[in-house]
């Protein structure tokens, strides 16, 4: 039975897709079998796996909104072991139609539940907001992965993911937990990350992973090419830590 | 009659905050009265300019959803002439709230209208998403301000920001027109950036603004002392640059 881990937080631009991306395939490389379902109309996570988006004739929309089974909609990716369900623009309209459709917030959770047992690792991309997308995500996952930017405003939007991540445990998946916070962009040569980091870790005892990703230019070139950075650049530091965080994951179990 | 402003893109982190606050703070240096209205609900305009939004018993909220005047809610900052409408948590229950609400796209516009003559300028810093609260931006703006960062990732969405404006356009405020896109965290030590410039201005013939915002760790720094760049640290490169987008801003009018 493969583990759901929804990669949430709606702080925009915080290495939610770098992180799903690359832990996934890092995963992948040392043997299990990984799907990255791509739950954010910006579809970043298909286009960051070599996806042409343009040519797709079905994504995730026709799988939460029409019924589609999610096994028809994935692909496989350059990198051995990891798969992807990929997002089109079409995706964006399904935050509407959720709205008044029935079970609204199962939706995504019975799609990747006909597929789970195909997979070791199953990571949900999320959008940058806690809406109807974000929530069929933290409905679906056993855990989430929290990534955080090693900056300021990253400390502002934690109260209100814990409080969404609350009413989801209360409402609609009681089995939800934390399995972890991952400190993403830290830049050694500033004052205000080291700042962060200690702010984080005292406002998570116990669940910051001990892996903390430095910004590396490789990560962010890494998807105009269509690669996870084990691919791109396999000696980087980028590489480098998400191994560390992949061999952290599997400690967890 | 002030000029709207919505800083708007769906991609997260690109710099609407920091682009609201600080081309804010250097219209409001030159002598124009300034409102940076808040409409994401993580509150991080009215945080980064030293509102303590725990305190707060009113915010745009109450403006949105109760109808209360937008007089009430604004505050002053540090910086003269520049003034803000803040966000609590709360505001993030107002995209649901606003989905069964009567004339739901024009609540910000009539809220902003009431004001309009205090000031010369106003931002409204949009959330990263294209939900309620971005079209309610876009349906009370006069014009569309779009950062872009200087990544791969940046030029994905842009043809989804682009459809969403298209439609406001023809449905909801056909007055609307784009300010300019505005480059921002470009690292002169990269290719990807020198590339996405390139990219950005040939997908923006004569709308790219001549001024791009260089990564610069003090603009970072700025928030955690709830200042605009011109008063934490007015020789950096971030303030430099903001100034003049400032006077680029004056010269278009
Ligand atoms: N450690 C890193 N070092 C340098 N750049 C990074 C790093 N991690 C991510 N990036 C870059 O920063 C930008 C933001 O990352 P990413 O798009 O993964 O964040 P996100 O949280 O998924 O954003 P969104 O909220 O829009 O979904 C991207 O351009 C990415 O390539
Ligand atoms: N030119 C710059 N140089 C360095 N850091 C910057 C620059 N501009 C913004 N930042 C930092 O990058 C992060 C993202 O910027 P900001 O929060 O303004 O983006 P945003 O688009 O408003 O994000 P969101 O999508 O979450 O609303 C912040 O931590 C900010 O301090
Ligand atoms: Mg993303
Ligand atoms: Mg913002």
């Amino acid at each position: 039975m493969g583990q759901i881990i929804a990669v949430a937080n709606q702080k925009g631009g915080v290495a939610k897709t770098t992180t799903a991306i690359n832990l996934g395939a890092c995963l992948a490389e040392l043997g299990n079998k990984v799907l990255i379902v791509d739950n954010d109309p910006q579809g970043n996570a298909s286009s960051g796996l070599g996806i042409q988006r343009d040519n797709l004739s079905q994504c995730l929309y026709n799988v939460i909104i029409e019924g589609e089974p999610l096994e028809e909609v994935i692909l496989q990716t350059e990198t051995p072991g990891l798969k992807v369900a990929p997002a089109t623009i079409q995706l964006a309209g399904a935050e509407i139609e959720l709205v008044s459709a029935i079970s609204r917030e199962h939706k995504l959770k019975r799609a990747i539940d006909s597929v789970r047992d195909n997979f070791d690792y199953i990571f949900i991309d999320c959008p940058p907001s806690l809406g109807l997308l974000t929530l069929n995500a933290l409905t679906a996952a056993d855990k989430a992965l929290i990534p955080i930017q090693c900056e300021y405003y990253a400390l502002e939007g934690l109260s209100l993911l814990m409080n969404t991540i609350n009413l989801v445990q209360k409402h609609l998946n009681p089995a939800l937990e934390i399995l972890g916070v991952l400190l993403t962009m830290f830049d050694a040569r500033t004052n205000l990350s080291i700042q962060v980091v200690d702010e984080v870790k005292a406002h998570f005892p116990g669940k910051v992973f001990r892996s903390i990703i430095p910004r590396n230019v490789r990560l962010s070139e890494a998807p105009s090419h269509g690669q996870a950075i084990i691919s791109y650049d396999s000696k980087s530091r980028g590489a480098e830590l998400y191994r560390e965080l992949a061999k952290e994951v599997l400690e967890l179990e």
